[in-house]
């Protein structure tokens, strides 16, 4: 299988509706300035894939949810007259088969709830994990998802907590 | 389960010197370093877990804990790759690796990551980097950015680089 | 004891805007951004601890987890260059400090200890870095490797780079 | 004042006698590749200042001794027919006024004991420090020596622990 684009709509700092992609098979690199938004693209990776709230940097879930810029006490202004957004939806679309799509859907509100959509259809969380654990997406404490500073970390661990490495979800 | 642990260590195990080579090999180490993994307990795995032995080229064994910041790196990222060659994820996400990295070692990683595009399947990445002789590696740029004129919102541009061809950015300059 | 504490702390808490401003000016954002301290309790400061504020230029305040790694980097630095302006220590002695900055902040931050070494007294620092975009603006570079023909223990090379005159590596190579 | 050189004699990866320096009054860069010796540079200092063992990396400071770089059971060929060194030693050469110098030093032997000299006269550790901190050279939970990433761990640090950082030595 290989990852075709991730849309973002309202997450952390993507305001509005935003594509990244597509993606070629191989490698792409992830560049721009301190802040842009690249670990914030990580973000919405593993919120997509089903990562619970600890794993995504700060406390609350619902903080993922794009708000303003601005300084306090200023008008919300990017989207103009529109008020701010009380959802973020993240879309991972997939190609599970040459030139077959899969799109994992996750959104959550401001008060923090999520909620999981396959291919446009709602599903429970439970069924959402074994569809991605289908197509060898499940995203456990995987060596598949690298976090910033993470590297240095996984250098410092204890015989048992490398053993943890090797215990992956198939 | 123990039984899936002990095939799946094998398979990593079996893996991981040759990776860790390609990462530390270099034209005065034509050889490379040397990489071990060794299961404390083939019956408890868990209980005693996995030691992991990382020495580069022309150094005695140390622990992990006395290699520099670069060396740990390299060694992490050698055992990341093994655990990927063993069982192959569909793509690999992964946010400045290269933070402790010196500018050959940035090399060796992002060609690593090149020729793992090219020769295997699955074997695509998405790698953030802050690094030019990182990011010149690359199939395909993603830029992000803050957009002024989008009340700073983040922003992203796509460049295919293949489509440019071989050119690597270093040559430009002639060797700034 | 406290009254040392409140003293120190008020001169540092009357630098530290000035300094961050400095490290995150930039053409799109020439007042940079504003930093603060804060003490919970003039009384008892030690127990209740000093909060700080760092808002980067065009964001709304965030609490420091919520700033990206390169972003609480320069807050991190601007207060302890702030701890510094207060009471100077005879020279600094710094490991990678720009691990986590893009190549602007490595500017901003090299040029501060730049100007720093012109301008103050005390103001020597020893700044050990990776990256050539902050070491091309040192007054002199002490290079550490590893010598084969000495059992491969560390030797060291000393260069004057303000014998040099005011040559910027980056216009070598005609901005690679 | 102003830090003229440090000469290190068998500590960690300098073998023998090496002398880095002389430092200019401004803004000196330390370059090279990964395990060069860098950070182990930083460690002298550290060590010279009279740093306790923790701050070193690794847990017993005998160890900062050098140790050949040959793999185990080669025999320790870069002295040749010397012996493994029993002892490293780390001279911090001073510009305490202009145009005098003092020297500070600390020698560890290979079972972890220290002794210091100021000017080659022998002193205690209390004489020494005091002779530091009348210099301004005292290495507390100082501003002034920044470890290998340190810098991402001040930013998280809680108030009470930006606290400490108020409470320097004079
Ligand atoms: N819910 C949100 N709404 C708006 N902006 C947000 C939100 N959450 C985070 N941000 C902003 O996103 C920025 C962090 O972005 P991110 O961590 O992706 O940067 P980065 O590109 O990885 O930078 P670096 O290179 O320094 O690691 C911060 O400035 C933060 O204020
Ligand atoms: N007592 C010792 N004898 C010999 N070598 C030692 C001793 N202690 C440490 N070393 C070696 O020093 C090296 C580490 O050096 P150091 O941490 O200074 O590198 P560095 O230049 O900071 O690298 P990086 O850029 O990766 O941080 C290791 O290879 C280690 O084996
Ligand atoms: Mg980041
Ligand atoms: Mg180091």
């Amino acid at each position: 299988g290989r990852l075709l684009r991730i849309e973002l709509e309202n997450f952390k700092s993507y305001a509005g509706k935003v594509t990244v992609g597509p993606f070629p098979p191989g490698f792409s690199a992830v560049i721009g300035p301190n802040g842009g938004g690249k670990s914030n693209l990580m973000d919405a990776i593993s919120f997509v894939l089903g990562l619970p709230s600890r794993q995504l940097r700060g406390g609350f879930l619902g903080d993922v949810v794009y708000r303003g810029n601005l300084a306090a006490g200023e008008a919300y202004t990017f989207l103009a007259e529109e008020p701010a957004p009380q959802s973020a939806v993240v879309r991972l679309v997939y190609e599970h088969e040459p030139d077959r799509e899969t799109v994992f859907s996750r959104t959550v509100t401001v008060s923090g709830v999520s909620t999981y959509r396959v291919d446009s259809r709602a599903v429970s969380l439970e069924t959402y994990l074994r569809r991605l654990q289908a197509v060898h997406l499940s995203a456990g404490p995987q060596s598949f998802l690298v976090f910033q500073n993470q590297v240095e970390e996984i250098a410092n661990r204890s015989p048992q907590q490398l053993a943890a490495l090797f215990e992956e979800t198939s | 389960r123990t039984r899936r642990f002990l095939e799946y260590f094998r398979t990593v195990s079996a893996a991981i010197d040759g990776i860790y080579k390609q990462l530390t090999r270099a034209p005065t180490a034509p050889l490379g370093g040397i990489a071990q993994l060794q299961l404390e307990s083939e019956r408890e795995p868990y209980r005693y877990g996995v030691k992991y032995y990382a020495m580069p080229p022309g150094k005695r064994y140390r622990d992990m804990e006395q290699l520099s910041g670069g060396e740990r790196s390299v060694a992490a990222l050698a055992l990341l790759f093994a655990l990927q060659a063993a069982r192959p994820s569909p793509f690999l996400v992964m946010d400045e690796i290269d933070a402790a990295l010196d500018p050959l070692n940035v090399q060796r990683v992002s060609r690593y990551l090149r020729e793992r595009a090219a020769d295997e399947s699955p074997a695509q990445s998405v790698v953030i980097s802050l690094k030019d002789a990182f990011y010149e590696n690359a199939n395909a740029l993603v830029g992000i950015y803050r957009d002024p004129s989008a009340g700073h919102a983040s922003r992203v541009l796509t460049l295919d680089l293949d489509a440019f061809g071989a050119v690597s950015l270093g040559d430009e300059g002639g060797g700034a």
